[in-house]
């Protein structure tokens, strides 16, 4: 419990300093490999020119999302979190410290990929986004309700794959509104580029303190 | 620290006492959705007859795995984490104390989807299998290091979906080598069946004591 009171702390004192900065903060949450480095690169190259993107790679491992990200010309920092499965606070702030915040309108922080204990701590982001894709199954709602029910956006991702899974988008639906009433589902595809137009706009909304 | 010094020492009673019942027990680790519960089911239904096998089913909320299970005719026990995102060894000594291990040769551990902390905790088990589904992406290893190195063997699951992905076996198979040179690893699909002969023989020789 200490733990998390001194992360929320630390949180809210981020969550200021984004504010008075005019940064909005996306938390991206996903299992391994649902596409939260694709959907950035994704985002990045049909943002670009409109607005400011920085970004902050937490991972337990290696740089390579964060080259991924850096072959695309904007700011990113690699937060290697030395093995916990998730990021928090003070491994943001420092990640924070290595930006120039002046410079920048959006800012993405893709959490480690896990799709539990992420959805527990405050990073001071302006909203959590999650992400599943179609391969992991329709049942993920109902199995590991936490992060569904605090996202403010849901990407459904790899929807190229749809003809060959038995993903159930009605059970899927059916289990997320359980428990998420309002944030809407952008039904995407990051391999074809389907679907990421209404992202995007909702992202524009986002920027504007308006969701 | 201290956590997983009392959780080691359960283990290791846990593992005497499936000694004693000559039960092989095998925990089994993924993300979410890579096909854990796919793959038992497959299992079960390749072995059932020549070998008594039992499930201890990890989740973090529903009993959705345990009824897919059950439904084949095995003891089957759903352990909830309470919101954990990985099995301890108390749950599953708990577990252990509602199955009959005099009637079992074979059970399986359904960890928590979660392809990070799992790894670390001892359960009692004789060996770690890993799961790794194509969708997933190939740099997992590097990305998640601890896991691929634990495993006694490793599961490619979903080959089916290789001709719609940009999965690279060659460098899968690099990574997964510098942290692991032993392990076979199994290329699946539990959509078609396709492969899994050589997982149900790796399982006979783990029943003999012949890893
Ligand atoms: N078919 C298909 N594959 C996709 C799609 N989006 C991503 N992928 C693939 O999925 C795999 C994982 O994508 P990443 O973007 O690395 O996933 P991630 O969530 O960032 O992974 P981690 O950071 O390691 O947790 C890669 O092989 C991608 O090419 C999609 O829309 N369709
Ligand atoms: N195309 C394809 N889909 C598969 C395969 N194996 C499993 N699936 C699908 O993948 C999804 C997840 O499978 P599960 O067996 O529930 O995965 P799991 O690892 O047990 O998931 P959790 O217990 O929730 O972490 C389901 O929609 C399965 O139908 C496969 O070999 N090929
Ligand atoms: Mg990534
Ligand atoms: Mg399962
Ligand atoms: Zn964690
Ligand atoms: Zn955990």
């Amino acid at each position: 419990r200490n733990v998390l009171e001194a992360n929320d702390q630390l949180a809210a004192r981020i969550r200021e300093r984004l504010a008075r900065h005019r940064v909005t903060a996306i938390n991206v949450i996903s299992a391994p490999g649902a596409g939260k480095t694709s959907l950035l690169e994704r985002t990045i190259a049909a943002l670009n020119g409109h607005c400011r993107v920085g970004v902050l790679e937490g991972d337990i491992a290696t740089t390579r999302d964060a080259e991924r990200i850096g072959k695309l010309g904007v700011p990113v920092v690699q937060l290697l979190t030395g093995g916990a499965c998730h990021l928090e606070a003070p491994l943001v702030e420092r990640g924070l410290g290595e930006l120039n915040l002046d410079a920048l309108d959006l800012l993405f922080i893709e959490n480690v990929g896990n799709i539990a204990c992420p959805a527990e701590f405050d990073l001071g982001e302006t909203a959590k986004v999650g992400i599943l894709s179609v391969t992991e199954g329709h049942d993920k709602p109902g199995k590991y309700p936490l992060l569904f029910h605090e996202v403010r956006a849901l990407v459904l991702n790899k929807i190229d794959l749809l003809p060959y899974t038995d993903f159930d988008r009605d059970a899927f639906l059916r289990d997320f509104r359980k428990l998420n009433a309002r944030a809407p589902v952008f039904e995407v595809s990051c391999r074809t580029g389907e679907g990421l137009g209404a992202w995007i706009h909702w992202l524009e909304h986002a920027r504007e303190g308006d969701l």
